[in-house]
């Protein structure tokens, strides 16, 4: 919130909409407005009546460079908009740079998320600092719906929930890396950092940055899937294998190879295997373990194909593990399985667990 | 391949960062040092959006910089 938590003493606020962007047709403009404030009216009491004149309480224009409040846009990309919180006068008025190109889709900004986050700030919500929320200020394109459980608390802490309220599904907030309690999605090397899936979250940890940098999947990646089940890389190929479901993608470095996605049941999987929980490519060995529910497949890179002899039990062949993996990875002879929220140090070569650990000790918690 | 920016670029581009979202206030800046001034802002830059909170001007901190945002103060005075 801005400090003293302004917000509209009404809960009837009124909005104009003063200009249009030749970008789009008036009547797309109309609807991503509209659209924009329905995010808001759907999980608070507030309702928005449009006027066509004089005075309302949200002013709604798109300018350029110094456009009348002595607060400047900057040409294309950078600043995007603004918003001024709930008051008299400026209050509430909200302006689109003109020098962006707007859109409906994600060719361009995206006009109807850029308003909701700038009518988020017209209503008293301040940035949040949680990268999933729709109120941080970095533009990041994402479908669906626009609001997470964060933006949904703070406007409710100022105007309390709608009293008929629609069903809507928020996207849950990010996850906490020191969650005692937090488990991967999967795990992966990329060119000696090492990525790590969870929700629709990834960590980036990079051995010169002492931090993890948590980032959108789709920010990075807009065609992959939300949730990743497994990922490995093969550094002889120089590729990173993601899996969700019953596809796979391909990256090398950060980019999308092109001619995927592909079904996993081209690696030979049977047709009954529907999702990969955790792969793991075995660099002594040259090949990729698959692990399905409380079994194994070892794939051979060299030959593409799948060994025979499997699937075999995992709790059978690695001794001391749980018989399910969430993620795996390899390093200098250790094979690290997580499970839940505890991450087992496992000696390929004796055979046996070294060390229990708790899984998010590998984010320096 | 392309030149990089040089330091200056960099300061030019952090400074007017600083000022537009985190109230850096205009000249009380070293040309050569970072000032107390600018590294405290840096720093509470970095620590809302949960970078390494160093006051020094690395890439992380520079390519948040140069994303496309909201123009709204991420804290600071509302007046």
């Amino acid at each position: 919130h801005f400090p003293r938590d302004i917000k509209w003493q009404n809960n009837n606020v009124t909005f104009r909409i003063v200009n249009y962007t030749p970008d789009l047709k008036k009547s797309d403009v109309d609807r991503a407005i509209r659209n924009a404030l329905n995010v808001w009216s759907d999980v608070t009491p507030l309702t928005f009546k449009k006027l066509h004149a004089g005075i309302a309480d949200i002013m709604i224009g798109f300018g350029t460079k110094e456009h009348g409040d002595f607060n400047p846009f900057d040409g294309p990309d950078g600043l995007l908009a603004h918003a001024y919180p709930p008051g008299n006068g400026i209050g509430g008025d909200t302006h689109f740079d003109e020098d962006e190109h707007w859109s409906k889709d994600s060719t361009a900004y995206n006009l109807f998320l850029v308003a909701t986050h700038e009518f988020g700030h017209a209503l008293g919500l301040s940035h949040s600092s949680d990268p999933g929320a729709l109120m941080y200020p970095i533009y990041n394109y994402a479908r669906g719906y626009p609001l997470a459980e964060d933006d949904i608390e703070g406007i409710q802490s100022l105007y309390g929930p709608n009293p008929n309220p629609r069903k809507v599904k928020p996207k849950p907030d990010a996850p906490n890396k020191c969650d005692p309690m937090l488990s991967f999605d999967a795990v992966t090397e990329l060119r000696g950092e090492t990525i790590i899936f969870k929700d629709r979250f990834y960590w980036r940890l990079h051995p010169q940055m002492p931090e993890p940098e948590q980032t959108l999947i789709k920010s990075t990646w807009p065609t992959i899937p939300n949730k990743v089940d497994a990922a490995y890389e093969n550094p002889e190929k120089d590729v990173v294998i993601i899996f969700s479901g019953i596809r796979m993608w391909a990256l090398n470095g950060y980019n999308l190879v092109e001619g995927y996605p592909k079904y996993i049941h081209k690696l030979g999987l049977p047709k009954t295997v529907r999702e990969i929980d955790a792969a793991v490519y075995i660099r002594d060995t040259g090949k990729t373990l698959l692990f399905v529910e409380e079994e194994y497949w070892s794939y051979d890179e060299n030959t593409g194909t799948m060994d025979s002899g499997y699937p075999r039990s995992i709790e059978d062949d690695f001794p001391g593990m749980d018989d399910e993996v969430d993620a795996a990875a390899y390093h200098y002879g250790y094979l690290y399985f997580f499970h839940e929220h505890v991450q087992y140090e496992y000696s390929y070569s004796s055979r046996k667990v070294m060390r229990i650990l708790r899984t998010n000790s590998i984010l320096n918690c | 391949l392309p030149l990089p920016a040089t330091d200056t670029d960099n300061r030019l581009l952090a400074e007017k960062y600083l000022r537009r979202y985190y109230g850096l206030p205009t000249g009380l800046l070293g040309s050569r040092k970072s000032s107390d001034a600018m590294q405290t802002k840096i720093k509470e830059m970095q620590s809302f959006f949960k970078l390494k909170v160093t006051g020094k001007l690395d890439d992380n901190t520079l390519e948040l910089m140069e994303m496309a945002r909201c123009g709204v103060p991420d804290i600071g005075e509302y007046n």
